[in-house]
């Protein structure tokens, strides 16, 4: 049998806020160790990697390997009946036939108790290699989410290059062409402020927005976003939960033509 | 602007 105390309920509401725009059903697998999903849209342009350890929860038992197969605007629906202080519980037979989620408040004294059919799902797994890449950014998520929602305004491409310059976030549209330039800044006191630029080569590739706006769903999870790139490659884009686990988005770059 | 390449250009899969 399988089931998780969250004490923190929004993190796996805000979890499931984080992808339901970009794929419908999904897997949530649950292991010994960890929560994991890993899904792709159905353009299989992007891909989601979201990891949530065994040590982010309060109780925790998996007895053996399971798949929850969930239909995310169903599960959405029922997460906005979840209070923001509740906590969450996640209970399901080794059948995986359904699911249980409780959402509790001491406070109020109340508990909401839900049970949701669980559905069986063909997911392709993609094998994700663990690469090193070329340069890696990290920055303030909000200011993130602030730049690829300005820049949807002038084209619906962003090129996003690093050079010694810092990071530039460029769209060309019919009224013209925006850049901003991010460059490293560790000047502030508080740490999640800072913009860090690892650079081992330049790197320019060029994304489409209206994925890039997609990911920053992930922005309430975490006040730092960390940006991978390597030339020719996917992009990642990363959300840490705390030290407890991640939303990892891939995205596959547009070609010149 | 831009052809837009997929994953399974860059990863297999698993």
């Amino acid at each position: 049998m399988f089931e998780a105390r969250l004490a923190n309920g929004n993190i796996f509401k805000m979890i499931v806020e984080s992808i339901r725009e970009l794929v419908v059903d999904v897997n949530i697998d649950c292991s010994t160790e960890e929560l994991s999903i890993q899904c792709m849209d159905s353009a299989h342009v992007a891909l989601v990697s979201m990891s949530l350890s065994q040590s982010a929860f309060d109780h925790f038992r998996c007895d053996r390997s399971l798949s929850l197969g969930l239909n995310l605007p169903n599960v959405s629906k029922i997460f906005k009946m979840m209070g923001r202080d509740d906590t969450m519980v996640l209970k399901a037979e080794d059948s995986a036939d359904k699911l249980m989620l409780m959402f509790e408040n001491d406070k109020s004294g109340t508990i909401a108790d839900f049970e949701l059919k669980l559905m069986a799902i063909e997911a392709e797994q993609l094998g994700v290699p663990d690469t090193a890449y070329k340069c890696s950014i990290s920055m303030p998520s909000s200011e993130f989410q602030r730049i690829v929602r300005d820049l949807q305004v002038m084209g619906d491409t962003c090129k996003i290059s690093c050079t010694k310059e810092g990071l530039k976030f460029s769209a060309t549209g019919q009224i013209g062409t925006g850049n901003i330039l991010m460059r490293q800044n560790v000047a502030s006191e508080k740490e999640e402020d800072h913009v860090t630029i690892d650079m081992e080569e330049p790197v320019e590739l060029n994304f489409a927005l209206r994925y890039l706006n997609f990911f920053t769903k992930a922005t309430p999870l975490s006040p730092t976003v960390i940006l991978k790139m390597s030339p020719g490659l996917p992009i990642v884009i990363e959300y840490p939960i705390e030290q407890l686990g991640h939303v990892k988005y891939y995205l596959a770059p547009k070609m010149e033509e | 602007s831009g052809l837009q390449a997929t994953l399974q250009q860059y990863f297999g899969y698993s």
